[in-house]
C-alpha cells in the first residue's frame, strides 16, 4: 500500500507546505496557485515550487527568463520574484523543448527539488502539482510530508472525474485535503448577468461527495488569462481577496 | 536518439492512424477527436483509442459504462458506440480510482492497446494522446506507426508553449504533423460580437512559427461543454462540420 512504507520527509526550515492539484490539466491549477503564492507573500516568507515537469508554467506566469544559480554546483538558489522565492524545471531548460523524460529521470529531478533548493526560511511553500496521477505525483506524496492540499477543478464532470480521482490519490498517500476551488464557474456577460459556459455545480458536487470545504469560485475572465500571457499574476496588480470567500 | 532504435509497428487491419495531441491538458483535445471520429464515423469505419491513461475521457464523452469482452482471455473487443469502435483504459476500472501507475505498468498498458485489440478493418484509427511529453507520449510514438497528428491548443501562450513541446516531440519522434486546431478562440456574446475572453493568436502563431496549417478555429460555446456532460459528441447531433474549415 503507498501508505505505510515511506518516511515522508520535512523540508528544513518551511513551516506548511501546501499542495495545489487538480488530476486534470487546463484548470487553472498553476494560475490560481501563483496567485496565492504572491497574495499570501503579501504578509508571510512564501516559496513556489512548480512541479509539472513536463509543461512549466510558472516561468511564463511570472515573466522570468533568467536561470537559478548555485553556489556549491549541488544546491539551487530560488529566483524571487513580486515577493515569492520561485523553483521550477522551466528554469532550467529552454523553453521549447520537450522533457522526454521516463520515470526515473522524473523521480530524480522531484528529489532534486525536495532536497537540494534554499528556500530559505519559509512561513509556506506551494506546490504547483504535476496532472496526472502518474510518477511525478506518486513520487511527491510519498516523500514529501505535505500538510494540506487544495484541489483545483471547471464545473464540468470531465474534470470533476479527475478531480475525484486525485482526491482517491491523496487519500491513499495520507494528504489532508483542505478544500476544492471551482474555477471559470461563470462569465459575466453584457447584461451583469450569469453565463454558465462550462456547465455548473462541479466544484459544490466535489464538496458534498467528499465532504470537503468549497473554498471558493473563480468566473471566467479576460483579466486574468491577460494576466498569464502578460507575466504578472493577477493578484500583484489588484489587493481584494478575488481567490477565496474563507 | 530516439528517431533510429524503434522499428515501428502497424496495426493490422488499420489504413490510417491519425494522433490528436495537446502536450497541455484541458484545452478539448479530448472533446475535439471524439467529434473528429464521429463524424468520419458517418462515412468510414472509424476507431477511437483513449490514450490519457491517467484521465480517460471517452467513457464520459460516449456514456459508455459497460466493460469491453473477450474471446480469448486475451484480445479485447472494442465497445460500438455512435458508429465508431472504442477502447478506452477507463472501460477497464472504476470510475473513481486513480490509475496510481508508474511508468512501466503505464508502458505495458499501452503496449496492450496496440497489440491486443481486435480493432476489425478500419480506416482510420483516432488516438487521443495523453498530455504531457512522458512515458505514454514517448512510448506511442516510437512503437506506432503514426500517419499523422494534429495538435489542438487555445490561444493563451501557456497552452501555445505546451504545444511547441509537443511539436518538436513528434519531430524528434518521426511523426508527420497534419496541422493545429485552436480551440476556444472566442465567445460570441449578446451583441452577435466575439469576444476572446482567452486571449487570440495562438492558433496562427503555431501555424505560422512552425509552418503547419492551421485547421480551423471553435468558439467557446455551451452546446460543447454541455455534450460532453451529457455523454453524446456534438457531432452526433449536428450534421454541418464546425471542427475543420478544410
Ligand atoms: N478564471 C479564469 N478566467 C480566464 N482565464 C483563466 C482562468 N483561469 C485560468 N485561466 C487561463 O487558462 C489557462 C490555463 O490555466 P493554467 O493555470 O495553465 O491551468 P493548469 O495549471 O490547470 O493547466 C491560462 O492561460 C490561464 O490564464
Ligand atoms: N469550444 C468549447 N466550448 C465549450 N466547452 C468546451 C470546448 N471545448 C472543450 N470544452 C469543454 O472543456 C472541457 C475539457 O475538454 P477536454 O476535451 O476534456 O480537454 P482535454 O482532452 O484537452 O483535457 C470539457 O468539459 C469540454 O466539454
Amino acid at each position: 500500500s503507498p501508505k505505510s512504507q515511506f518516511v515522508k520527509k520535512r523540508i528544513p526550515n518551511v513551516k506548511k507546505i501546501i499542495a495545489i492539484s487538480s488530476a486534470k490539466g487546463g484548470v487553472g491549477k498553476s494560475t490560481i496557485a501563483a496567485n496565492i503564492a504572491v497574495e499570501l507573500g503579501k504578509n508571510f516568507n512564501v516559496g513556489l515550487l512548480d512541479a509539472d515537469i513536463y509543461g512549466p508554467s510558472i516561468p511564463q506566469l511570472f515573466g522570468v527568463k533568467e536561470k537559478p544559480t548555485t553556489d556549491d554546483g549541488k544546491r539551487l538558489n530560488p529566483i524571487i520574484k513580486f515577493n515569492v522565492y520561485l523553483m521550477s524545471i522551466g528554469f532550467l531548460v529552454d523553453e521549447k523543448s520537450p522533457m522526454v523524460w521516463r520515470g526515473p529521470m522524473v523521480i530524480s529531478a522531484i528529489k532534486t527539488f525536495v532536497n537540494n533548493v534554499n528556500w530559505s526560511s519559509l512561513d509556506y511553500l506551494i506546490i504547483d502539482m504535476p496532472p496526472g496521477t502518474g510518477d511525478a505525483l506518486i513520487t511527491f506524496s510519498q516523500e514529501l510530508e505535505i500538510d494540506g492540499a487544495i484541489i483545483v477543478t471547471t464545473p464540468q464532470k470531465l474534470s470533476v472525474n479527475d478531480a475525484m480521482r486525485g482526491i482517491e490519490m491523496f487519500k491513499k498517500t495520507n494528504v489532508p485535503i483542505l478544500g476544492v476551488i471551482e474555477n471559470m464557474s461563470y462569465l459575466i456577460d453584457e447584461n451583469n448577468s450569469k453565463r454558465f459556459i462550462f456547465s455548473k455545480g462541479g466544484g459544490e458536487m466535489i464538496s458534498k461527495n467528499q465532504n470537503i470545504k468549497l473554498l471558493g469560485q473563480i468566473p471566467i475572465h479576460e483579466s486574468i488569462s491577460k494576466s498569464s500571457d502578460d507575466e504578472v499574476p493577477l493578484m500583484h496588480s489588484m489587493n481584494e481577496d478575488i481567490i477565496t470567500n474563507e
